[in-house]
């Protein structure tokens, strides 16, 4: 999956996601990716966040929207990432998911819970693209 | 710090960020850009992970999810399960400008995007029909069923329900199927 969140320089903000979901699905499963609030999900108020990993498990918590309302409560990207996971992590512990945020200003953040390796994201605003990688919970 | 046009995208996927930094970088919109990063990953089969071709389900077919929405408008347009196109993500932007809904699922989002212009062709690749094979060989392991027999952790289906008292299977094992490779 792919989940972008972009911010033009109107400052108006869109996001998306893009899958074929998870390799060998019983016919007909969808993950959260199609999802509003679960896969990705934006407000011109506050900013936007895209989740991936666990498609059945988001969808349950709408992570994008949480992040996006965390956003809206106060947090910055990085907590909002982080709180909305562990709405996720206390009822699912092993899920594998991450979440990157981006709020209407341009700050970014993201967390992610049981990807071997972290979870790598790409930015890129008028400085050279970055490639960054977060370590999970 | 924050820095505006930017765009932010999961996992490694730099020339799909690069595809919609480019159109940000010319005035275009953060929904251009958008399209323009899904669709570059759709083209690339990032890991093949997006787009046709990877990922087949139980019966080897690849299908496609993808969604866009605008925070400016709260517009959203959304497509799941779609069969036989290749354009998720432009099929997705179809349905929130020539439509008021919000998402259009399998063979009716199929009609849909041939109705707005969109070629029917098949989703699958020599890699995802090999992913299928193995599959089959390896017993169907892994896969999603639980409480129905045959036992799912040994044995391919067809599988019929279980009763819940007599025999509870542990979904434990599930967790491990997604990784960087296999994800929504």
């Amino acid at each position: 999956t792919i989940g972008a969140v972009a911010i033009d320089r109107q400052g108006r903000i869109a996001s998306g996601t893009s899958t074929n979901g998870m390799n060998h699905k019983i016919p007909g499963r969808v993950g959260d990716s199609p999802i509003p609030g679960a896969g990705s999900y934006v407000d011109q108020d506050v900013g936007g966040a895209a989740a991936t990993g666990d498609g059945d498990i988001i969808m349950r918590f709408l992570s994008s929207y949480q992040a996006v309302e965390n956003l809206r409560n106060g947090m910055d990207p990085i907590q909002a990432a982080n709180a909305a996971l562990g709405r996720i992590i206390r009822k699912y512990p092993k899920a594998q998911v991450g979440i990157v945020v981006l709020d209407i200003h341009g700050n970014y953040g993201a967390a992610c819970l049981n990807i071997d390796g972290g979870f790598p994201f790409i930015v890129r605003s008028w400085a050279e693209q970055s490639k960054h990688l977060v370590k999970c919970v | 710090a924050g820095h505006i046009p930017i765009i932010i995208n999961t996992w490694a996927f730099d020339q799909a960020n690069e595809a919609g930094w480019s159109l940000l970088e010319k005035n275009e919109s953060s929904l251009n850009a958008i399209v323009a990063a899904c669709s570059k990953c759709e083209y690339l089969q990032c890991d093949h992970t997006v787009g046709w071709g990877g990922s087949p389900d139980e019966n080897g077919e690849t299908t496609l999810d993808a969604m866009i929405m605008d925070g400016v408008t709260h517009r959203i347009g959304s497509v799941a399960a779609l069969r036989q196109v290749k354009n998720g993500i432009s099929v997705a932007k179809a349905v929130m400008e020539h439509s008021s809904h919000t998402m259009l699922v399998g063979d009716q989002a199929t009609d849909f995007a041939i109705a707005m212009g969109f070629s029917k062709e098949s989703l699958s690749s020599d890699w995802s029909i090999d992913q299928f094979e193995k599959w089959k060989t390896r017993g169907c392991q892994p896969n999603y069923w639980k409480n129905v027999h045959p036992n799912p952790r040994n044995y391919c289906g067809p599988y019929k329900p279980q009763d819940l008292n007599e025999f509870h299977h542990d979904n434990k094992f599930l967790y491990k199927i997604v990784d960087r490779n296999n994800h929504d």
